[in-house]
């Protein structure tokens, strides 16, 4: 059974398309194969893994509205080694509203995530799902989806405001739609070394949640935002820049941690 | 009639609400009298206007779900001069869906607003909505209770992506909801001037909106991102740092060039 995760933050700009494209790629690049699903109607996972989603290509719209099959839309990334995506388009902006009156809506994407294993995917290892700025409909899909749930902290002060919200939501599907939802993972980001406050926020996720903390932290740093303007991760636009080794010691120690109990 | 912007772009983490409670305190300082309304679930606004919204404090959600009147729950703000706030609670978090079945819908806020200058509030100059990361209900409702929208964008590659797609609902809500509407100000947020991505989305920016986009540009500098940890403001916490400075010249630029005609 692959792990999968839901990578979610309702705080917008905290790193969590970068996280889920970076991380994804340096698994792949160990060598597992790896599937990324794009829930957001920016398709900016899509764009970093190198997969054109401006056009009428079929999506992840097209398994969640229309009960196409996720194997359907799956694209191979131009990415190194064993990455896919389930890309997004600008039709899932207006998907939660459609979904509002299919049945099994909290679970359109747990029942599509369930066909493609029995049928094709029992050769994946980790499953990545690339989740919008807010707890609507389509993170819900997420999290009903998900074991696990990693979330990027910016280590910025308004980061924390949110984190409160966002764990009691967590709480409340693991008491209903999905009792094996956990937050496995956190990782915090755009960390920038001379400033009291980011010292000041790290420090106060790593008292809260030492479990669930990696000791890896992703410096802010310029390689990194300039990626996707090439069509790529970090990992493979620069691969020995402080922002991928970062991204690849993140992605080492999930591996090695491995799924929780 | 006061000038009523909503600050919006669905991309999160562009500056959305430090834009909008500096320029509001900007202006509050050169004499005007300002209301935010803070259309956020996670009521950053009303934390950086130094209003605490974490307990069971009348908030937007009352006027928008529960019909209650914009005064009652309108507060003073702790910065310098006549800067008020509608605050957002964590209740705001699950309004879209129980707005949806309310007659309406998408009129809420307008209403609310009409009613509230019809009784208090005719001394008003502005009102700056700050919206959530995200073209739902509630940013549809900023959408139709202004005139114009300010637009922040991130010297960023992301930042150009979702930037059709608001525009693109922006042109609806003006075919349909509210012909009034229209994109009257843009501001370069978080420019980093030793990045080559920086300048090149600035470039980019200013070739496609020439009109709308105001010559002032914030720099990225952490004291704007260590005055919300203060309960303040930028202009408040540290006047005459560059942060502070450029988002006082946005302002005087917006009050300048006055509402479009
Ligand atoms: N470590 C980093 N160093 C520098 N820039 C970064 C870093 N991580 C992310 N960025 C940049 O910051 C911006 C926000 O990151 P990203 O888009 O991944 O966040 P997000 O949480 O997915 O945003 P949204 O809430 O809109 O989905 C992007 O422009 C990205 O390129
Ligand atoms: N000019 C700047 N320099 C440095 N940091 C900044 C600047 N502007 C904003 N920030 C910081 O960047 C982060 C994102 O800004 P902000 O929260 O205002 O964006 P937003 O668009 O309102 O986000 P959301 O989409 O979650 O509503 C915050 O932590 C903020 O303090
Ligand atoms: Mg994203
Ligand atoms: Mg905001």
């Amino acid at each position: 059974r692959p792990r999968v995760f839901t990578v979610s933050n309702q705080k917008g700009g905290v790193g969590k398309t970068t996280t889920t494209v970076n991380i994804a790629a340096a698994l792949a690049r160990f060598g597992a194969k790896v599937l990324v699903i794009d829930l957001d109607p920016q398709g900016n996972a899509s764009t970093a893994l190198g997969i054109d989603h401006h056009g009428d290509i079929p999506s992840i719209y097209d398994v969640l509205v229309e009960g196409k099959s996720l194997s359907s839309v799956i694209q191979k990334s131009t990415e190194e080694g064993e990455l896919y995506c389930a890309p997004s388009n600008l039709d899932l902006a207006g998907a939660e509203i459609q979904m509002f009156s299919i049945e099994r809506r909290e679970y359109l994407l747990r029942d599509a995530l369930e066909r493609f294993f029995n049928e094709h995917g029992n050769d994946y290892h980790y499953v990545f799902i690339d989740c919008p700025p807010s707890l609507g409909l389509l993170t819900i899909n997420a999290f009903s989806s998900a074991r696990e749930v990693l979330i990027p902290i910016q280590c910025e002060y308004y980061a924390l405001e949110g984190l409160t919200q966002l764990l009691s939501t967590i709480e409340m599907i693991n008491q209903g739609l999905n009792p094996y939802l956990q937050v496995s993972t956190i990782l915090l980001t755009m960390f920038d070394s001379r400033t009291r406050l980011a010292h000041e926020v790290a420090e106060d996720v790593r008292q809260h949640f030492p479990q669930q903390v990696l000791n890896a932290v992703i410096p802010r740093a310029v390689r990194v935002s300039e990626a996707p303007s090439y069509s790529q991760t970090v990992v493979s636009y620069d691969t020995m820049s402080v922002g991928s080794i970062s991204y690849i010691e993140a992605a080492h120690e999930i591996a090695l941690r491995g799924a929780p109990g």
